[in-house]
């Protein structure tokens, strides 16, 4: 069955932060945000689910320019946050399949991993909206997982 | 400064899943996909954030019709995922802010963090896409947090 893909973007201009450990409890995630927010941090995803243990993980991305501002903002915040682990990475592209009206976007998503596993790539990040399942994966696949997920929609001879 | 919000939605049709302690290994995604789209299950949110020590945890929703027969497919497929913790909850609410071009959501996800956190409501699930942040939050607060955000964002008077 042809899936309805209208395109597949990807964006270079992204910095991990994960912020690891952090506790499962209300208020956490506006001691990480507030901080941010008052330094004009732009971010892009924000993705947290659910914990296990009273903690969790959360990872959000930042424009490149943001992100030595972004990871020292956290650090001053540490002991307000009380996250265990701060990473970041700029090594990460951001891939988008973008759908024409998704609800059952089961199948979608299914071509999109399975493509990325047939050739070895690992998914660090998934977020989906209605139309749209965006990826983070390590920066060096981008040429690669862009032309396997065009072939593997269809969107080749246009 | 304003935020520019256009409006506040919730769905109450949500099960969440979450698997845990899944391995941060490429194909890991797609042998979860792959069965749950041969059994034909409707996937809402998809949410995954960066692991720990070659671990992660990953949450999604489908409509409660489906909840059922998306534990069994992958109550079967425990050897092949090989996840150590297989959650599952219908009494939550997604609850989402749908922003106006929202390049630096930053604020506006501020704003719906810490009106959560005022109320003492947890955020279970966090996903974002360019113009809306989706949250997933315990059920019985639906009608504190759209009344709270509501006013939040100056949404009231409409
Ligand atoms: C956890 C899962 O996303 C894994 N990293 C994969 O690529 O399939
Ligand atoms: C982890 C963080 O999202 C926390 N659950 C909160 O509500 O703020």
């Amino acid at each position: 069955e042809k899936q309805v893909v209208a395109g597949i973007a990807y964006s270079r201009d992204e910095a991990k932060i994960s912020v690891r450990g952090i506790p499962d409890r209300p208020g956490i995630a506006a001691a990480i945000f507030g901080p941010l927010t008052a330094a004009h941090v732009n971010i892009d995803m924000i993705v947290q689910s659910t914990g296990t243990d009273g903690l969790t993980n959360m990872t959000f991305t930042v424009g490149c320019v943001d992100q030595a501002r972004a990871v020292a903002v956290l650090e001053e915040q540490q002991d307000h946050i009380q996250y265990a682990e701060l990473h970041t990475s700029r090594d990460v592209v951001k891939i988008s399949v973008v759908g024409v009206g998704m609800r059952s976007h089961t199948g979608i998503a299914n071509t999109m991993f399975r493509t990325l596993a047939e050739r070895g790539i690992n998914i660090q990040v998934i977020s989906t909206s209605e139309i749209k399942i965006s990826v983070l994966i390590d920066a060096e696949y981008t040429e690669l997982a862009m032309r396997a997920l065009h072939t593997a929609y269809g969107l080749d001879a246009r």
